[in-house]
């Protein structure tokens, strides 16, 4: 499973 | 962003103004925790120190400044306003900060994506974000009196966070289907504690009542 670190969200 | 996203930060913006209004325009907090707002400070503190290191839109770091501004101002009119700091429900909001606080940042040292200060500092305050409004509710439901402005805070403030759980179902399907573990389970997480509560708004909402919680 891919896992997401971005950071676009508050 | 998606619709969904846009509501529920609408919506969180929109739970802050009421807020600030109930203490500007009644010059009084009751009812409202410190506990919580000095814990949101400490989770817009910790969460946005990616202003300095990463731009990623007007609006988001404009929401940012906004969210850090407000939340302040907030506990500075709490605890140094000489009219409304003699509102705070001392006695009632016993709650311990660091209680939320400590374990929190344990678990953010234990599991994080990525073991940097800002990652670390980030998810513990997505894990803080997710219980700081357990000293608000415990104040709420110590209150015989819930005042409307203050009612409605806590339930924007719980409709936030359940709207941004549509949004990440939301992307999952219509983005690269990323997995997003740590935001997706404390908001959920966070959203659960307030169920209580929306139980009893609602109720509240539909029979025409004053809304109380009880003990």
């Amino acid at each position: 499973l891919q896992q997401d670190s971005v950071k676009d969200e508050l | 962003m998606n619709v969904f996203r846009l509501a529920g930060d609408m919506t969180h913006l929109l739970s802050i103004i009421i807020l600030l209004l109930k203490i500007r325009a009644t010059k009084s907090c009751t009812g409202i925790s410190l506990k919580t707002q000095e814990l949101y400070v400490i989770v817009f503190l910790t969460r946005y120190l990616d202003l300095f290191t990463k731009y990623i839109s007007f609006y988001n770091t404009t929401m940012k400044l906004v969210f850090l501004g407000t939340s302040i101002s907030i506990v500075w009119y709490m605890r140094y306003h000489k009219v409304v700091k003699q509102t705070y429900n001392k006695d009632q909001d016993t709650f311990r900060h660091y209680f939320l606080a400590i374990p929190c940042f344990l678990l953010a040292l234990l599991i994080h994506h990525e073991f940097t200060v800002i990652e670390v500092l980030w998810t513990f305050s997505i894990y803080l974000e997710a219980v700081a409004i357990l000293p608000q509710l415990v104040l709420l439901q110590r209150s015989r009196n819930i005042d409307n402005l203050t009612g409605n805070y806590v339930f924007l403030l719980g409709a936030y966070r359940a709207l941004y759980l549509v949004n990440w179902v939301y992307r999952y399907f219509t983005e690269n289907h990323l997995v997003r573990w740590i935001p997706w389970l404390s908001g959920l997480v966070q959203t659960t504690l307030y169920a209580d509560f929306f139980y009893y708004y609602i109720k509240s909402w539909k029979n025409n009542e004053k809304l109380q919680l009880p003990a």
